[in-house]
C-alpha cells in the first residue's frame, strides 16, 4: 500500500509544471523515503532529478518500494482539475496499474477522485557523480527566468560566465549581442532578493536557450534558483520544494567543435 | 555557437 497526503496540493501542481514540458512520460520512485523522479529529455541533453521527501507529507505510507510509470499530458490534466488549495492524496496498490489522486478543498465539502492508468516505462537511471562546483551561484528565480526569455529572443544559447565579482550571461545572433551582468548583493533585506556567489575558480560555459527556458517554469516553486557549473560538466540548476525536497535539472554544456 | 553535447556523454548508467 502507498498513500502520500500533501496539504499544500499547490506544491504538486507546480511540479507537474516544472516537468511537463521537457518529459512526455517519467517513472515515479515511491519508497519510505519519499518520492523521487529521474528523466532525460527525448533528445538526452538534459536530466531531471526530483525528490520529494516523506517528511514533507502530512501522510506518508508506502510498504513497499514501487514505481509508477505516469504519462505526464495525462497527469497534467488530472492536476489541472485540483484547486490550488485543495489538499491531495495519491494512493496506489502494491504492484499496482492505476494511481488515484483525491482532492479535497480546504473545508471538506468537496471531495474529488481521479484515477489513471500506470504505464510500463523501461528507463535507465543515470549516476550523477558527487561534484565539487567552480561556481555556485544563488539568485532570485524570477530574474533567472526572465535573463533567459529576454537573451532568447537573439540566439540559440546563452554563455553563463561566472567570477567572484558576480555572474554574467550572453548572447550573440545575427541581429547582435545582449549581455546581463549580476554583482553579488552586498546587503539586502530580503534573502530571496540576494545574488550570492561562491567562487573557487571562473567558469565560462555555453547553453541551449531552450533547456533553460524549461527550466524556469519551475520558477513559482521557489524564490531562489541555485546554478552551479565548472567546466566541461553539465550545469545543475536547482529550485527547492517547500523545506522537504528540490527539483534538479542538468544541462549538458556546448562544447567546441 | 559549439556543439551539443549529450547528458549521457557525464553520467554513466546507474
Amino acid at each position: 500500500m502507498f498513500e502520500a497526503r500533501l496539504t499544500q496540493g499547490s506544491l504538486l501542481k507546480k511540479v507537474m509544471e516544472a516537468i511537463r514540458e521537457l518529459l512526455n512520460e517519467a517513472s515515479f520512485d515511491c519508497s519510505e523515503n519519499g518520492i523521487q523522479l529521474q528523466a532525460m529529455d527525448n533528445s538526452h541533453v538534459s536530466l531531471v532529478s526530483l525528490n520529494m521527501g516523506s517528511e514533507g507529507f502530512d501522510k506518508f505510507r508506502c510498504d513497499r518500494n514501487l514505481t509508477m510509470g505516469m504519462n505526464l499530458a495525462s497527469l497534467s490534466k488530472i492536476l489541472k482539475c485540483a484547486s490550488n488549495s485543495d489538499a491531495i492524496t495519491l494512493k496506489a496498490q502494491d504492484d499496482p496499474d492505476t494511481v488515484t489522486f483525491t482532492f479535497e478543498s480546504e473545508n471538506n465539502e468537496r471531495v474529488s477522485d481521479y484515477s489513471m492508468k500506470l504505464i510500463n516505462l523501461d528507463q535507465e537511471h543515470l549516476g550523477i557523480p558527487d561534484t565539487e562546483y567552480s561556481c555556485v551561484v544563488k539568485m532570485p528565480s524570477a530574474d533567472f527566468a526572465r535573463i533567459c526569455k529576454d537573451l532568447s529572443q537573439f540566439g540559440d544559447c546563452i554563455t553563463i560566465s561566472c567570477t567572484k565579482e558576480g555572474i554574467k550571461f550572453s548572447v550573440a545572433g545575427d541581429i547582435g549581442t545582449g549581455n546581463v551582468k549580476l554583482a553579488q548583493t552586498a546587503n539586502v533585506d530580503k534573502e530571496s532578493e540576494a545574488v550570492t556567489v561562491e567562487m573557487q575558480e571562473p567558469v565560462s560555459l555555453t547553453f541551449a536557450c531552450r533547456y533553460l527556458n524549461h527550466f524556469t517554469k519551475a520558477t513559482p516553486l521557489s524564490e531562489q534558483v541555485q546554478l552551479s557549473l565548472s567546466a566541461d560538466v553539465p550545469l545543475v540548476v536547482e529550485y527547492k520544494i517547500g523545506e522537504f525536497g528540490h527539483i534538479r535539472y542538468y544541462l549538458a554544456p556546448k562544447i567546441d567543435e | 555557437s559549439g556543439k551539443q553535447s549529450s547528458i549521457m556523454n557525464f553520467f554513466s548508467k546507474a
